[in-house]
């Protein structure tokens, strides 16, 4: 994902 | 991944099988808003859409369906398991939650990070968590005896989110993530709205007493 999303977490 | 998302994603888990265990062995979920299960059924499905698509880790993978999984789980129980039904507490769940979702979603078309369905979604799903808690704040105030279980639920659904926002901190600081306002300030509204739930919890926690919201 791009550096700033956080659509690696929970 | 971090020891803050880590313990985060663990207490968030501990939490969901607090309440199931209240509902499972008491069969009972008195005191439990079924409004703010729902809200946060529509969480976990609008923010999970890469579910499919997009591959993580099977830690990330897993944990979503385990949220989803015992989300819906948990609806289904307070709305069709005949003796679990009965315990609702119907007349006293009276929080106009589809506002919040109209809200939610409001402000996910106007504020977010790009204009394509996975991100708005995604940006909703973070609105509608911050406030999802609030039908069940407002139960707890209603009921006179607010039993052990159903605390300890709210306070480690709280403490999740405070523990995210340290992860927060951690990414941008080790990991030179950038700043994010929309999960930022979402996690911080969501966070302070149990400020006053938590005020009373440790208090009464410290004074081994029961628990009571002042009305």
């Amino acid at each position: 994902p791009p550096k700033g999303s956080f659509h690696d977490e929970l | 991944m971090n020891l803050f998302r880590l313990l985060g994603d663990m207490t968030h888990l501990l939490s969901i099988v607090v309440l199931l265990l209240k509902i499972r062995t008491v069969k009972s979920c008195a005191g439990i808003s079924l409004k703010t299960q729902e809200l946060y059924v529509i969480v976990f499905l609008t923010r999970y859409l890469d579910l499919f698509t997009k591959y993580y880790s099977v830690y990330n993978t897993a944990m979503k369906l385990v949220f989803l999984g015992t989300s819906i789980g948990i609806v289904w129980y307070m709305r069709y398991h005949k003796v679990v039904k009965q315990t609702y507490s119907k007349d006293e769940d009276t929080f106009k939650h589809y506002f919040l979702i109209l809200l939610s979603i409001i402000l996910a078309l106007l504020i977010h990070r790009a204009f394509d369905v996975i991100e708005v979604l995604w940006t909703f799903s973070l609105y509608l968590e911050a406030v999802a808690i609030l039908p069940q704040l407002v139960l707890l105030q209603k009921s006179r005896n607010i039993d052990t279980l159903t605390g300890d639920y709210v306070f480690l659904l709280g403490a999740y989110r405070a523990l995210y926002i340290l992860n927060w901190v951690y990414r941008f600081l080790m990991e030179n993530h950038k700043f994010r306002w929309i999960p930022w300030i979402s996690g911080l509204v969501q966070t302070a709205l149990y400020a006053d739930f938590f005020y009373y919890y440790i208090k009464s926690w410290k004074n081994r007493e029961k628990l009571k919201l002042p009305a």
